[in-house]
């Protein structure tokens, strides 16, 4: 781990084995799980943060679910490991994992994630085969059973937004669903996305307010000052549908829709110049601010049961 | 793998709600491959387009003739992947050692 270099995008092998030599390290507190494979059979992991128990309340963090989008990756990494050595010292995030778990998918798309590496960079979707047509892929963040098939989704497969055959057609999502659905003791669902400096809560598949919108709202307020506190980069909050558009089947419509109140997904920066492309050096500044956004979530969520 | 020599992104900063509209019926015409990476949906958010090279005259076009203000974010897409291509060696050429 002391030669990974958290300040550079890396392939999916080099994530993977990175994710060996923490476990390595922090054997008492980071596990890694196999939820499943992907379409084209590749592992997906998640990394466990648990200090004993089971099915203790949880917190599920998911990034790389648009393949392209590859700072959420990175990000998530780096936030990984900033946990792992912050657990034990400092007291917010000791007190966290000490009375909760955190479960860390870092490439939500594998297939997809691989892909732009080698083939091509603006691959957004999963890789899976559209019979009776020559585009592959759907777009994984259109595929939950949340308002599915509804506006802001598209039934052509050609498009970066095709919602797929069904609700959960795809394994990558098929299998975060089952791990959430058997665990049944999630109290917060973030999904990491690329970019426009957003944080936004459900619902996306409409554009009425959730019961709880003004608890997420604030809470969503108070992430971002914190996350604005390192840098000054500024975000917008509110739900999807307000603040960006109707988007149908997303996956914390989902999360939220089957109880897990706390329902968050961020789209990280671009400072204006680059979008998703975002250079290796802004990693770590982008990591940094963000663990300060998902920090104060997780510490709400750990102050809040329900 | 893809090259985009000469692709560019655009970034448009709407102004009204007209523009929304016309940008909306320029995303579904499928013959100009245009991958809006942001959408037209309010005029609080800037609009993101990788524009094709062979696709950059008509989307200047139909940008000026309707005098929708725009700003090119990346001038030729390919130089930026390429740049991170090197990144991306660099750093496996140091993990190997």
């Amino acid at each position: 781990a002391k030669s990974f270099d958290f300040g550079a995008y890396h392939t999916l092998e080099a994530i993977y084995s990175w994710m060996d030599t923490l476990v390595s390290d922090y054997p008492n507190l980071v596990s890694k799980m196999l939820i499943g494979t992907s379409y084209e059979n590749r592992p997906m992991y998640v990394l466990k943060f648990s200090t004993g128990g089971t099915k203790r309340p949880a917190i599920w963090v998911d990034a790389g679910i648009h393949s392209r989008e590859w700072v959420s990756s990175a990000s998530t990494v780096w936030m990984a490991n900033k946990m792992a050595t912050d657990y034990g010292v400092d007291s917010s995030v000791t007190s966290l994992l000490d009375q909760m778990d955190v479960y860390l998918m870092i490439v939500n798309n594998p297939d997809g994630y691989v892909y732009t590496h080698t083939n091509d960079r603006m691959w957004r979707k999963t890789r899976s085969k559209n019979p009776g047509s020559v585009c592959r892929g759907v777009d994984p963040n259109r595929n939950w059973d949340a308002g599915f098939s509804g506006p802001g989704a598209s039934n052509n497969p050609c498009s970066e937004s095709y919602h797929g055959p069904h609700a959960h057609s795809e394994i990558e999502v098929k299998n975060v669903v089952d791990l959430v659905r058997s665990h049944g003791n999630f109290k917060a669902f973030i999904s990491i996305h690329a970019y426009s400096q957003l944080l936004m809560y459900p619902y996306g598949y409409v554009c009425t307010s959730i019961p709880h919108q003004a608890e997420l709202d604030s809470v969503g307020r108070s992430a971002v000052q914190a996350l604005s506190s390192l840098y000054g980069t500024s975000y917008k909050v509110g739900s999807i549908c307000k603040i960006i558009y109707q988007a149908s089947g997303g996956s914390i419509d989902w999360s939220y829709d089957i109880g897990i109140k706390y329902s968050f997904a961020f789209e990280l920066r671009d400072t204006g110049r680059y979008g998703f492309l975002l250079p290796a050096s802004q990693i770590i500044p982008t990591a940094s601010e963000t663990w300060l956004g998902l920090k104060y979530i997780m510490e709400y969520v750990r102050d809040h049961p329900y | 793998r893809k090259v985009f020599m000469g692709d560019q992104v655009l970034r448009i900063n709407v102004e009204s709600e007209e523009h929304i509209h016309l940008l909306k019926e320029f995303e579904d015409d499928q013959r100009w491959e245009l991958d809006f990476w942001t959408h037209p949906v309010s005029t609080e958010l800037p609009i993101d387009i990788h524009v094709p090279y062979s696709s950059l005259h008509v989307t200047k076009d139909f940008l000026q003739d309707n005098k929708i203000p725009f700003s090119v974010m990346i001038n030729n897409l390919q130089d930026l992947l390429d740049e991170e291509q090197e990144d991306l060696q660099i750093n496996n050429i140091k993990e190997c050692n």
